[in-house]
Order: C-alpha cells, then structure tokens, then sequence
C-alpha cells in the first residue's frame, strides 16, 4: 500500500542517489536523483499551501537524473553505453540492497564497459554476498577472476552444451576451455 | 534461503543430463559464443513459472525441448529443477520477522480505521475467527520458521513439458500448479520476471522503461 | 525498379550464403539462406504451373535463416548473443561487396563477441580495405591492433573531449590512455 | 572517392575545435566509457542530414550543441564538417561508369517497351531535347568526371546550428540546401541513416527488423 511504497521508495533512493550510494561508488563521485513524477491527470496538479506539488505516491511514475563527475546533469538517454550500464547496475543494487533476494543473475552485463568499469562493477558485486549469490555470466577476464568458483560451458560434441569446472588459467585467451591436462 | 543447484535435461542444447551447484557466493560461467550459457538463463526463468515462449528467445514453448543436432535426434522432453536451501530460521531471524509482521499489521489496521477503501480490505479484524487449518493459515505457521513455506530442509521446483503439449510443476516431487510456484517464491524478490534475473543485452532495460513501468519494479521490492 | 532490385538480391546471396561466402567465413562453416517471403494480400498466394509460389519481386519481405556449424537451421531469434552479432556482421559485409560505400563506421559491434570471433571478424574486415575506409570504435584488444591508425579520446577536462594519437602500447590494460612520455 | 577528414567544434562534448585526419584503411578510436568516441558517430550522422534528435540520443535538436562542463560555460554553435577526397576517375573507371549507365538505360527502354507502367515514367526517350544546362545536366557531365559531382579535388561539407535555433548547410564554404546534400550523396551508399552506419548496441538492428524493413536496406544497396 502507499506506506510500503514511500518507505521502499526513500530507502532505494537513499541507497542509490545518497552520498556513499551506489551511483557515487559505480562512478568514483558524481550525484544522482530519483524523482517522483506526479501523473498529472487532466485537470491541473494539486499543490500544498507551500506551493510544492502534492506527491500522489500511488500514482506517479520514476524519473533518474545522472549526473557522472564533472558533467552536467543529463537525462538518461545522452548518457554514454558504459555510463547507462553502470547507471543500471548501480540502480539495480540499490533495490537489491533494500530487498535482497537469495540469488541474481547477470547476463553479460559488463559488455559495454571499459576495464576501469569493469573492476568497479566487481568490487561493487562482492559487497552484496553476505545477503546473496550472483551467477555472473561474462568474456571479461577481470569478472572471470572475481568469481569464486567458475563453470565452462562447451560444445565440443557440436550443438550439445556440456558443463565442466574451470580454474581461470584453463580459460585461453579466446575464450576457450582448454582441458586440464593440457596446462 | 539459499540457492543450491540447477539441473537441466533436455533443455534447449542441453540434451543430456546436467547439474550446476552454486556452493560459492560468486558463480561465473564462461564460454565461446553459441556453447549454451545464455540458455541456463532461460532454464531459470522457465522453472520459475516464464510463460511467454517470447521471452524465452522462441517462438512456441515446445522450442525449449532439445530440437536435434547433427549427431543427434530431438528429444521428447525438457526438465529444469531448482533446488534450495530451506534451513531452520535463527531465533533472531525468527524474533525479527515477527516483530515485522505484527508491525505491518499493526499498520493496515491504523490505515483500515482511517477509513482508506484501499487497507481496510486488506486486514482481515481481530474479531474474525480464521480457521487455523487452512493451506494459507498453516503456510503462515510455516513460513514463521523457515523461509520457503514448506516443512523440509531442501525445497526442489521442477518444471516440464512434452513434445505434445503438456506439461507439469513439481515441488518437492509432488505435483502442483503454476500458483504454488508462485506463492512458494511471494515476497522472496525471486521470480521469472523478477529484478533478480538481468537478460543479455537488457542490462539498461530499467532506464529505458517508462517512469510508470520504473514503477512496477519498485512496488515489486515494496 | 524490379531488375534491379533482383541483381541486387541475388549478388547479395551469394556473397552471404553462398559456399565462400561472409556467414561461412564468419562462422567457420555452416549455412545460411536469405529467401523472399511474398508478402500475402488478402486473397491466395499465387502459384506458378509447377506449384512453385510467383515471387512479386517488388512486394517481398525478406527473411534469414542461419545455420551455424554442427546446429539444426535456427530462426534468427534462437541464437545466441554472439552469432546474431556475427549473423548481422555478415549480412552487413555482404551488402558491402554488392554496393561499397567509401567508408563504414563500426561502434563496438565487437561488443558480444568471444576472442575467437572478435578475429575471425578483423580478419574479414581487413579484406574490405581494397574499397572502403572503415572507422571502427572498440574495447577489445584484438581489434585495436587491427586498426592501422589509432586515435584515442580522452576527457583529461571533465567532461570535455580531446582527441590524441596512440599507438597501441600506450592504451592501458584499464583502457585509459596513457601520456607517451610515461612509456 | 575518399573519406578524408571530420571536424567537430561545439558539437557535443567536443568543445573545442577536434580534427580527425583519416590517412589509414582502418582507423580505431579508443577511449574509456563516456569520453566522446560515440558522440563523434552521431557527429558524422549530423551533418549527413540527419533530421531526429532522437536518433542522435537527445530531446531537441540544440542538445547536440556542447551544453557546458564543471569548468566550461555552454556554446552557442555547434559545427561539423567532412571532407572528401574527390578525384578525376582514372579512364578504366570512366569507361566502366558510362558502360554502366548505357546498359541502365537500356535496361529502362526496354521495359518502357514492354509497356510496364513504373519504367515508363524514368526515362526521358531520345527524342526529347534536354536543355544541357540545367544542374541535373551539369550534374551528369561532372558525375562523368568524378565521383561526386562538384567540380573540385576535395568537397567539404558543413552542418552549423545556433542556440536560437536556425542551421545552415554548406559545400565547399558555400551555403546549400539539405536536399543538395542528399544529390551530392545519391547512390554512394552514404548518407545519415544508410547501412554503412553501425550505431552502438545496434549491430543486431537488421536482423531484429521485419522482412518488409530489411527490403528497405536491399533497395538502399540497389
Ligand atoms: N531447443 C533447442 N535445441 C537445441 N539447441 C538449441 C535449442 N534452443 C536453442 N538452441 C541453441 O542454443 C544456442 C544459443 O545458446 P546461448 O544463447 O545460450 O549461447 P551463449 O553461450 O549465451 O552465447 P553468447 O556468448 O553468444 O551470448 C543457439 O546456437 C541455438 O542453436
Ligand atoms: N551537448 C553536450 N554537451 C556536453 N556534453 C555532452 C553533450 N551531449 C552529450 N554529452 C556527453 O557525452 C557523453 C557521452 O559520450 P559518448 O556516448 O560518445 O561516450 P562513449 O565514448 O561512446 O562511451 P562508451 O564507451 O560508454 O560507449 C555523455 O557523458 C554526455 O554527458
Ligand atoms: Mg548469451
Ligand atoms: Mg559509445
């Protein structure tokens, strides 16, 4: 009901935009906001006595302003690939971080990114395993090795999948599994 | 409540029998492009109750079941099980939950007293006897203890269908429906559309929706 | 008009699906098809005397069917990640060696791509330099020494671009571009 | 003909005027995530005409002018231009050009015969005197020399817009309309939305397009 909203509303909020959040952690700075936008229906917006729009909390949708270090605030859409990326990841753990589920999974989500984004992303990861377990699905080395336990997945029978366990040195340059006892 | 092990046969390139146990924090699976990681997505997404065969990258659902290669014949089945941890809740865990429920209880009857339509249906009054043998009365006995509400240290959910059509959901190796997924997983923030489950290519997908479907997320995490 | 449209499609066929064509050079094998798929008005497809469905050369859709190596056809959805990637790169070449334009500009196509395909597609890129410029921007490694020139841009003032020239040594593992004098 | 150079001054974030030379077959562009590699993609679709801000990632047009940094104040103009190298064809190529145009006209008398409605209306028959000196003739004869059909060993062309929100379009420094953009381009396969530009995240656009959209891209390359 409106009460559980506003509460998860502020905590997520706080948890993504607030000043340790995780934008200013996924960015090394910067500020981010999560605005309520009140759906103005066809008659005019209600306001306070104070002039302030009355926020109908059942109502309104959610709109991310981002503001990576040293840029002006942009709307989402002229961020860059990498920067929507980490914008989303960081909005992701900030909603996790105020609900945790047992497990999540991310497929290829550090695709777009750079390796200096891509270590972010890992560091930020590790921080949620007390409450969580990730599937990381990746080609980045530096994911591979943030991984505690790592599982290959090869055709070597054409168009069959078959999962075997890996160490990261197994995992050659291309991205293919060598076998064990080739090391 | 842990995730412990996923076991796939005959999904989609997984023709035989495999298991994937999730004993570390961090679980990465790698692999050249085509070999199949992307399908143990869709395996999860599918236990858990995925209905558009869309969303699964087909075009009918019987696209999940193992089509054939070229050494091979298509198989007439497709089985995904997901198997948890369900331990005994900690004393502390227990007294917090608690202490969480009668709060939210306590709250929709102040909202039902102030006479908002929207929390008065949603409490039902001190007065009102509820029988305590109901599945929804004993799953609240349940739940008090562990997380998942059912009485046994592991729950399994399986999932599957034939190539004629049908199909069917097993929790614990006891057929069910598709609602007691669903219920089993209410409020755990698990769940085949969940915020927990990040698609290839969809990693932006939550900036790129509308602020209303932006919404829909966060009242999934309410 | 109608002929011209049809040389077009056949050459570019060929050059797609055909033995030494793009998708098996990509893909190191396997098959591929582009058909016409009429487009049905209202009343009944028509047929010729043989049963063969009249192609209206001027009213068709088209439609790709991919078969990578060792896999039953797939519909274009079923793939992975990486073969639409590739699939896509092909089709784009193919159109290319019907008709070269005298540049192409390729933004991190090489995106979803494992080792492996991220050279099998410099390989195939380098065989268009006969024709056309390519401007081609990436995160991968592989391509950057594929590239005969490169130039980095960087934002020493936030939020303001620079371009600099590099040589391939002086991009950092992290991808930030290190001054040549730090060498 | 060539791709020469690009020159951006107040586009985006390249506040200051950026030229990139491009002297090699393949040239890379580098850098870490949000530092201007593709801002200098949208640079190239700009001045090629291209008419949705939506398309270059901003609400209204004058998003694409460089909107100020921590240190910097906003500009008011932003300006791209791309130069072509434009040689004479060598005599090999002139002869295969005009044998290919001969045979096209053929190709459209011959179906004019047949009576076929949509060729009859495209070619002009040889009995109809043409005035030599309209452009579209001018035109011709200059195609016959080089590649594009301005009179030059390089062509420059320019894209300026002002805060208040009036552009410009120039060629070779002096002003034209976006239509003479588009002839100058005519059937070279470039041009603001042709398939020899890949935008990120988009490399999987024509796959994902419908049969009748991807027709549109054949058509394109005819
Ligand atoms: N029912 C099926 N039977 C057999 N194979 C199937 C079936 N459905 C999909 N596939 C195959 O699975 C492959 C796709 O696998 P998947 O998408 O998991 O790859 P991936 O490892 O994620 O690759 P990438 O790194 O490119 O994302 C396709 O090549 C497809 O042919
Ligand atoms: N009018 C403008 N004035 C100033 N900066 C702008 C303007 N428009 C866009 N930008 C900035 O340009 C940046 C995006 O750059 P771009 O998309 O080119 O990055 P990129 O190098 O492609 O990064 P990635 O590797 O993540 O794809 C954004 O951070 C945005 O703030
Ligand atoms: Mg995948
Ligand atoms: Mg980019």
């Amino acid at each position: 009901s409106r009460d559980r909203f506003r509460q998860t509303f502020e905590k997520v909020t706080e948890h993504f935009a607030g000043q340790d959040g995780m934008f200013r952690k996924l960015f090394g700075g910067g500020k981010a906001e999560i605005r309520l936008m009140p759906v103005v229906r066809d008659g005019a917006e209600q306001f306070h006595s104070d002039g302030s729009p009355v926020t109908d909390w059942l109502e309104s949708g959610i709109e991310i302003i981002a503001k990576p270090p040293g840029k002006e605030p942009r709307s989402i859409s002229q961020l860059s690939g990498g920067e929507k990326a980490m914008t989303a990841v960081a909005l992701l753990m900030s909603i996790f971080r105020s609900k945790p589920a047992c497990f999540c999974v991310l497929d290829e989500v550090d695709a777009a990114l750079d390796d200096a984004n891509v270590d972010r992303f890992c560091r930020v990861v590790e921080q949620f395993t007390d409450q969580s377990h990730f599937i990381v699905i990746t080609h980045h080395k530096r994911t591979m090795h943030s991984a505690h336990q790592l599982y290959g997945v090869t055709m070597q029978e054409r168009g069959v999948s078959k999962r075997v366990s890996v160490k990261i040195d197994q995992v050659g340059p291309d991205g293919k599994i060598r076998e064990p006892q080739e090391q | 409540m842990r995730l412990a092990k996923l076991t796939l046969f005959g999904f989609k390139s997984f023709a035989d029998k495999t298991e994937i146990t999730f004993d570390e924090a961090i679980t990465g699976i790698v692999g050249p492009n085509g070999c199949g990681k992307s399908n143990v997505v869709d395996a999860i997404k599918w236990v858990l109750g995925e209905r558009s065969s869309k969303s699964l990258r087909g075009q009918e659902m019987i696209d999940v079941i193992f089509a054939g290669s070229a050494g091979r014949a298509p198989m007439n089945m497709a089985s995904v099980a997901l198997t948890f941890d369900n331990p005994e809740l900690s004393p502390e865990v227990l007294a917090a939950r608690e202490a969480q429920m009668r709060q939210a209880q306590l709250l929709q009857q102040a909202e039902s007293i102030e006479g908002s339509p929207d929390a008065g249906a949603q409490v039902a009054g001190p007065a009102e006897a509820v029988d305590p043998n109901t599945p929804s009365m004993i799953d609240a006995r349940v739940r008090a203890r562990r997380a998942l509400p059912v009485d046994s240290p592991q729950v399994e959910i399986e999932r599957r269908l034939y190539r004629d059509g049908s199909s069917e959901y097993l929790i614990n190796s006891r057929k069910a429906r598709l609602k007691d997924i669903r219920d089993l997983f209410l409020d755990t923030g698990v769940g085949a559309d969940a915020y927990s489950i990040i698609e290839q290519g969809k990693v932006d997908a939550m900036l790129l929706a509308s602020p209303m479907e932006r919404r829909t997320v966060f009242e999934e995490a309410a």
